[in-house]
């Protein structure tokens, strides 16, 4: 939306009312890290600002267009609205942005078919002219999350918008993360120059290697390949899929004596918040002695030139794979990330330690890694309705969990995935509470892109309420698997009980599982976090600066003055005063504040008046005008007569 | 496969309801289906 007084601030205060519900209070914080990590839109708790987004459920998911300037500005996520992309949707439209397809230039890239369009619902076709509504010079985006999905509005079952490049139709109104334009709208409309958590990313497909150092003290190279004897044949990030590119570095452990280390270094970081999430494919074709460390190099005044600091050995043998790895950090200083090979053993086959797609981001590692190897196979030769399950994954938070996926769907869902998150409980498992409280489950099909800031991964998340009841039972749901789940035999023979699963059968379709690179090389790839949500149980807290709520500081006289938008009831001259709320460029006023005034009416007030003086001062002139006229046309006409007299 | 002994759960009851299609069959009749113009711009518009 054009006009500077729609912006927010680059830090948005917001508030989250009570009524939310926790799950989605979970999903918001999660949309809020991705505005963090890809663009420079950054959120707060609200904390006396004028101007703030009130996040409540309401009866669906809806938010105005830009800054109102109206104080509490409420976005609602409502039931089903609890999904990433949907809030990022939302928040989007609060920070400025109308539909794609209301776009000025929209006719040329679509095409309304306004008779299958429900009835009394074509204005929802209209377009905002270039007066009203800028593309800030980006293309037209089919793949924008702020587009309308082809079936919009529709009275029957054709498609109301029709792409003018077929290819497209079943792009629009995507749902799963922003496109590359709708960040790249974002950047310009902010000016924004990065992302806040964003700290690195490389795909070593450009020779300066994104500023990566080989290390001194160590005794060989790592070194810049397209293929390597004993693998890999091809780099991760494009897979061989164009000649001439598909870099990856290279530590040939066959070729180094025992003992031999390599160093790679990443080029300075300086750390905001004091914990990261690195993340880099690996291939492991050395020698099982031979090991990949992860340092970092903090630097400080007492250590100008850096102290190494162990963080972890990577646990990754020898397979023909890329491996996905993720390393949580918590580095507060100046650092750079050092990759460390050691030639373990005597060994000298071909092959050695191979790193490529490092991303560095200042958020939390996914907790665990679900591979499915040939995912396409999987989705094509699986029955209707059958699962399979990931392992069972025991979180930080002590409870054990898994996801069952439909590679063809559940029942009725055919040329879907479906996902589910199960809790899982082991033989005399002791020492948790059950029903387990308020843990949210994250199951996010991960688009494999080198590049994590355009990565348009898909999740859902589920929140164990302790006190949600089963369908058509008495029993808890979240209660232990032991008591409401059933036992399994696990693949190693030992046996463990999964409970119900909760998750949705429309995760994503089968289409849209083909695109992007959520399959790469083959596989597909879940990452599976469990997080304690329980803080979001309690109210946010409101900001100090907020007058005291009416409570035991309330003045008797008040008990009976109700004071309505926020005023707040004040004891003044022995009598009950409303104090009302103000802001920038509005106030509340009334004996119960009652009234809005704004700068804006107050303007359109001085201009009524002084409009309305001229008005009336242009009447006092025409009726005078008149008046003498008519005054002077009688005198000469009397005057006329007296000549006649004489004559 | 065991089943368990409680049905899964839907938790968007199954339905892969975009915004609109959330927002209609909660009553509301917004622009475009999800965006609340001010009076000021409803005026406009």
């Amino acid at each position: 939306i054009i006009g500077d007084e729609y912006r927010w601030p680059k830090t948005i205060p917001y508030y989250m009312e009570d009524d939310l519900e926790i799950n989605a209070k979970g999903v918001i914080l999660k949309a809020f890290e991705q505005y963090r990590l890809k663009s420079c839109i950054d959120f707060k708790p609200w904390s006396g600002e004028a101007n703030y987004i009130s996040i409540f459920k309401g009866g669906g998911c809806f938010s105005s267009v830009g800054n109102r300037h109206v104080g509490k500005q409420s976005l609602s996520i409502g039931t089903n609205c609890d999904r990433i992309a949907t809030i990022e949707h939302e928040f989007l439209h609060a920070l400025g942005f109308w539909h794609e397809q209301s776009r000025a230039d929209r006719d040329d890239y679509v095409r309304i078919m306004w008779d299958r369009i429900s009835e009394g619902k074509e204005h929802n076709f209209n377009t905002y002219n270039d007066t009203t509504s800028s593309s800030l010079g980006v293309p037209y985006d089919y793949g924008s999350m702020m587009h309308y999905s082809k079936n919009a509005f529709q009275n029957g079952t054709e498609p109301t918008i029709v792409t003018k490049i077929p290819a497209f139709s079943d792009v629009i109104g995507q749902r799963m993360e922003f496109s590359d334009s709708d960040l790249l709208k974002l950047h310009r409309l902010y000016n924004c120059t990065q992302g806040s958590t964003f700290l690195d990313s490389c795909d070593f497909e450009r020779e300066n290697i994104c500023g990566m150092i080989q290390g001194h003290g160590d005794q060989a190279d790592w070194v810049r390949l397209a293929r390597a004897t004993g693998g890999p044949d091809t780099d991760y990030s494009n897979m061989g899929k164009c000649t001439g590119s598909g870099y990856f570095m290279h530590f040939n452990t066959g070729t180094a004596k025992t003992g031999d280390t390599a160093l790679l270094e990443s080029r300075l970081l300086y750390p905001k918040r004091g914990y990261q999430c690195l993340q880099f494919f690996y291939y492991n074709s050395a020698e099982p002695s031979d090991t990949l460390k992860i340092y970092v190099r903090e630097y400080d005044k007492a250590h100008p030139n850096g102290t190494l600091r162990f963080i972890k050995t990577i646990e990754g043998s020898p397979q023909n794979l890329w491996q996905l790895h993720h390393v949580s950090l918590d580095v507060k200083l100046k650092f750079r990330i050092v990759f460390e090979g050691t030639k373990g053993g005597s060994g000298a086959s071909a092959g050695g330690l191979s790193l490529d797609d490092i991303n560095l981001s200042e958020t939390t590692c996914p907790e665990f890694i679900w591979r499915v190897k040939n995912f396409s196979h999987v989705m094509e030769n699986t029955p209707l309705n059958t699962p399979i399950f990931s392992p069972p994954f025991t979180s930080k938070e002590g409870y054990t969990f898994q996801m069952s996926l439909y590679p063809s769907g559940k029942e009725g869902y055919p040329g879907e995935l479906s996902a589910y998150a199960h809790l899982v409980a082991r033989e005399g498992d002791t020492g948790k509470t059950w029903p387990c409280p308020w843990k949210q489950m994250t199951m996010m099909l991960m688009d494999q892109h080198p590049h994590i800031q355009k990565r348009m991964s898909n999740q859902r998340s589920v929140t164990t309420d302790p006190n949600m009841k089963a369908t058509g039972s008495d029993q808890l749901f979240w209660d232990d698997p032991q008591k409401v789940g059933v036992e399994v035999t696990d693949t190693d023979g030992s046996k463990y009980y999964r409970g119900p699963g909760a998750g949705t059968p429309v995760y994503l379709t089968h289409l849209r599982a083909k695109s992007r690179d959520f399959i790469k090389g083959g596989d597909a790839i879940f990452l599976l976090t469990m997080e304690d949500v329980s803080h979001l149980t309690v109210s946010q807290p409101l900001p100090s600066t907020t007058p005291p709520p009416v409570s035991s500081t309330t003045p008797d006289v008040c008990l009976n003055v109700k004071c309505q938008n926020g005023g707040v009831c004040v004891l003044d001259t022995d009598k009950a005063a409303c104090r009302c709320v103000v802001g920038d460029d509005w106030w509340y006023y009334g004996d119960s504040c009652q009234y809005k005034g704004s700068v804006m009416d107050k303007n359109t007030l001085a201009l009524a008046s002084s409009l309305s003086v001229l008005g009336v001062m242009l009447v006092v002139t025409a009726v005078s005008v008149i008046c003498v006229k008519k005054k002077y046309k009688k005198r000469s006409s009397s005057d006329l007569v007296m000549g006649n007299v004489y004559a | 496969l065991p089943t368990a002994k409680l049905l899964d759960h839907d938790v968007d009851g199954g339905r892969d309801r975009d915004i609109i299609d959330i927002n209609e069959e909660a009553g509301l009749n917004l622009v475009e289906g999800d965006i609340v113009l001010d009076e000021r711009q409803t005026r406009n518009s």
